[in-house]
């Protein structure tokens, strides 16, 4: 474990913590994509297949619990909770997941390191993760009505991206052996996709200005 | 053994 790793962790945990209090507390969820937060829910239960099975340490297993608990329980609130449900802005959040997903099956079935069935899995949760966020930046595009809490959690999601990148650097370069492709331009694919978001972010930021994208 | 590293992030 570095800095770079354990302020990636924090800000994707930062990042759901925002969403839930949004969620719970205001009892909005208006400008959030269900279709990405459902894409989030496969891509943690693909990817911790091996939570009972393989363990790491109690930090990995408890922050992958809690990112499968926050992931489900968002998709709860938007889907069923009366009030929350009532805000959600279906009409615009309109993208197919399978559009994203049957592509990433392909890729996960043509390119991963063993053809085994958790390793595909695995692979598939990486490339998923990596596009899971576009449904959620086409319903900002449209509605282009911001609020802060909604910002601020796509701001510390990007900035986990922007860490882990910086912890596979780190990592590259202190531990022997360490060399994975499909991790890294997958997660690079990811970050890039937040470019346009932090460049209006940062506007905004400086010019003391509401976050409004530009038609 | 091939290094599995990855698979300790999250």
């Amino acid at each position: 474990m570095n800095i770079f790793r354990l302020a990636g962790d924090m800000t994707h945990l930062a990042s759901v913590l925002v969403l839930l209090l949004k969620i719970h507390t205001i009892k909005s969820c208006a400008g959030v994509s269900l279709k990405t937060q459902e894409l989030y829910v496969i891509v943690f239960a693909t990817r911790y297949l091996d939570i009972f099975t393989s363990f790491v340490s109690i930090y990995n297993s408890l922050m992958k619990l809690i990112f499968l608990g926050s992931s489900f329980s968002i998709v709860w609130y938007m889907r069923y909770h009366k009030a929350v449900h009532r805000t959600y802005d279906r009409e615009q959040d309109t993208f197919r997941h399978w559009f994203l997903m049957l592509p990433c099956i392909l890729l996960a079935l043509l390119i991963h390191e063993k053809f085994t069935f958790f390793e595909v899995m695995w692979t598939f949760s990486l490339y998923l993760e990596a596009v899971a966020i576009l449904p959620q930046l086409v319903l900002l595009q449209r509605t282009r009505n911001i609020d802060n809490l909604t910002g601020q959690y796509i701001f510390l999601l990007g900035g986990y991206r922007g860490f882990y990148i910086l912890n596979w650097i780190y990592r590259y370069f202190t531990e022997p052996h360490y060399v994975h492709w499909i991790t890294w331009i997958s997660g690079l694919v990811q970050t890039l996709l937040y470019a346009d978001f932090f460049y209006y972010y940062f506007l905004s930021w400086k010019n003391n200005k509401k976050l409004q994208l530009p038609a | 053994p091939k290094d599995r590293s990855a698979k300790d992030e999250l």
